[in-house]
């Protein structure tokens, strides 16, 4: 162990171990959690050369590997609580992508909620197996954020009941979902759908892309890699440009909205519904904001005390770095900061398993809320994350820009959450919406719950007391 | 509102108010820019996208009032006198960033006085020196094992540069001790020189 290190826990005032299991929620939750670990850690089969080192290629190759192995060795240990699962493969996975991230976040979770009874029966023993790999394809070349501009479609034929699935233009070309490219064998397409000579806005289908046998491309399916990225090195992510596709009619998610075997239209409770799966993964990104922000300030943090350099007092030995304040100003706001987002996290997590809840028992009354909330929570705390992470790799003065740091890793995984699942800026303009409606309603004397509350309070503020 | 609101830049339920007080003005300022675009005859549209900096300012301060908000409740479910003591000190420390890094909107909507912003800069400096000795276990106390933190700067023993140096070994081009590029490029470049 390093001197200065030793002598900096011998230093604190606190009991690590007691913060630890807050942070993890119980004693018992951090227990299992270290148990978890330890079988990944000591298991030979994760044992592999540093990535870094790796091909694009061979880095892709590797993270299929191991996401096989995973799901195979979660199979043999029983684990199937989500959290422990979530645990499981962070270790696995370090600070890296999982080649079969998607089907896990999205294609699962999409299933989960937006599947009437029978489609629930087919669809999910067939993904839970793995029979059928699945993404989420949502975003086309030329549309991001903005749902309505998509321009997939799929038309209902009453004659042979199937949607017709087709993407008319360059643009329509759906571009970027995780998986897409080679991993997987069916995804969810969002796309218009036009019924009875109507349309009738954005739906989700299950298109299957590739064969289960062969798993060669399908007829009127061209699909592929789009090519290195930024980060996210082990993740195919992929091109989808569907000509012609006939799915059967059971293939559209109806759990809420409904198209009859005629081609009748049966609206959802809320146009909302659709968008489920992506409020799930902006609540999420909240706790991972904490995640990559909490690993970046610890490398930092735990660096500074080893780092001597310069001089505070003339004819006195190199301080630590973290004897500066300039160095203590850099990262001790940002580890506050990955506090407060952890805590944020764990406030949404429960906040959307209480109103998807509500949801399933008909109660959508928080839904537009739970909506605003998390995009403008995820666009707020990954912006902060974001630069935060940059902070701390200039912390570490030249030696952050190593791979070996681990940040720059950290960084470009990390960066790609303020443009996925809505670009920030447009998030927080969907905040503002809600802002907006809910200040409306407070100036028109209506009693606002939940945490635009204030809203009502300000209408009756504005006079503060003096002392 | 032309005092400001008495603010106890220690008292964390005090700040937690300035946040909120903060959000409302901006939310309202927002409202107050649609309004006058509309006044000058452009739709609601036009309205909306000629607001939007404001509109994005509004969400921000919002966002930014929750966190404070939610992280002041949290200190409220802890027991132990260390660990909360400790947190706290974050905590305060999280909102009176928030403070010196957004100052003009708390000055500019009479929250906080140029005295308070003064107050809260150097109080952020008191923090910094407080929190020191206990950096190293608070981001301890987040248990990521050296496996998942992936990092030579960051091990947990602290035995960086020993292992910089053998990380580097490792790396690829450091297989032969002649790279085939000096064959094939180098050499023949400086014989043709």
């Amino acid at each position: 162990m390093n001197p200065d290190i030793r002598k900096e826990r011998e230093n604190a005032t606190f009991n690590v171990e007691i913060l630890t299991s807050i942070l993890d929620g119980s004693p018992e939750k951090t227990r299992r959690r270290r148990e978890i670990e330890t079988l990944v850690i000591n298991d030979p089969d994760f044992q592999h050369e540093d990535l870094n080192f790796l091909s694009r290629s061979e880095r892709y190759d590797a993270a299929v590997k191991k996401s096989a192995q995973m799901i195979l060795k979660l199979r043999e240990y029983g684990i199937s609580d989500p959290e422990e699962i979530y645990c499981y493969k962070s270790v696995a996975r370090s600070h890296y992508q999982e080649a079969l991230g998607l089907h896990f976040v999205m294609f699962l979770p999409t299933l989960y909620s937006q599947c009437d009874p029978q489609q629930f029966q087919k669809w999910v023993p067939l993904a839970e197996s793995f029979e059928v790999l699945g993404t989420y394809a949502q975003t086309e070349m030329g549309h991001g954020t903005h749902l309505r501009g998509l321009e997939t479609t799929a038309t209902y034929d009453p004659a042979t009941q199937e949607f017709v699935m087709n993407s008319p233009t360059v643009t329509s070309i759906k571009w970027w979902p995780g998986g897409l490219g080679k991993t997987s064998n069916h995804a969810i397409v969002l796309a218009q759908l036009h019924t009875q000579g109507k349309s009738h806005g954005l739906h989700a289908f299950i298109v299957a892309i590739r064969s289960m046998g062969t798993h060669m491309p399908l007829p009127g399916v061209v699909v592929g890699d789009i090519g290195p990225k930024f980060g996210f090195d082990e993740v195919d992510n992929g091109y989808l440009k569907l000509e012609n596709v006939r799915i059967p009619r059971e293939n559209m998610l109806m759990k809420f909205a409904k198209v009859e075997p005629d081609g009748t239209y049966v609206k959802p409770p809320s146009s909302k519904l659709t968008y489920g799966t992506m409020v799930f993964i902006r609540s999420m990104i909240v706790g991972e904001s904490s995640r990559a922000l909490s690993k970046a300030c610890t490398i930092a943090v735990r660096y500074s005390v080893v780092r001597h350099q310069s001089e505070i007092r003339a004819g006195e030995p190199e301080p630590q770095i973290l004897d500066y304040q300039t160095q203590q100003h850099k990262l001790f706001p940002l580890l506050a900061t990955a506090y407060a987002f952890h805590f944020v996290g764990q406030y949404m997590n429960q906040t959307y398993h209480r109103i998807t809840g509500d949801i399933s028992h008909g109660d959508f009354s928080e839904l537009p809320e739970l909506h605003a909330l998390s995009a403008g929570l995820k666009a707020f705390t990954t912006w902060t994350a974001n630069a935060g992470i940059e902070v701390c790799r200039m912390s570490c003065g030249g030696h952050g820009y190593s791979r070996s740091s681990g940040l720059p890793d950290i960084y470009v995984t990390f960066t790609p959450t303020c443009t996925y699942e809505g670009e920030n800026t447009v998030m927080m303009l969907q905040t503002a919406r809600f802002l907006m409606k809910s200040y409306r309603q407070a100036r028109g004397g209506q009693q606002l719950s939940g945490i635009v509350s204030y809203l009502n309070e300000s209408e009756r503020r504005l006079q503060p007391q003096p002392v | 509102s032309a005092r400001p609101t008495v603010v106890n830049i220690n008292d964390l339920a005090s700040l937690v108010e300035v946040y909120k007080l903060r959000a409302a003005k901006l939310v309202e300022l927002a409202a107050k820019s649609i309004q006058q675009e509309l006044q000058q005859r452009r739709s609601q549209e036009d309205a909306w996208n000629r607001s939007s900096i404001d509109l994005v300012r509004a969400a921000d301060a919002h966002c930014h009032y929750v966190v404070v908000k939610l992280f002041a409740a949290k200190l409220g479910e802890i027991g132990d006198t260390g660990v909360h003591s400790v947190l706290s000190g974050l905590a305060l420390l999280y909102a009176l960033h928030g403070v010196t890094l957004h100052s003009g909107d708390f000055l500019q909507a009479d929250l906080l006085s140029v005295p308070q912003v003064n107050q809260a800069n150097q109080r952020v400096k008191e923090l910094l020196a407080q929190l020191r000795p206990n950096a190293v276990a608070l981001v301890d106390a987040y248990d990521y094992r050296d496996q998942m933190l992936n990092s030579v700067l960051g091990r947990y023993d602290g035995q960086v540069y020993e292992n910089m140096f053998e990380w580097a070994r490792k790396s690829p081009l450091n297989r032969t001790e002649v790279h085939d590029s000096y064959h094939k490029y180098l050499k023949p470049l400086q014989s043709k020189l």
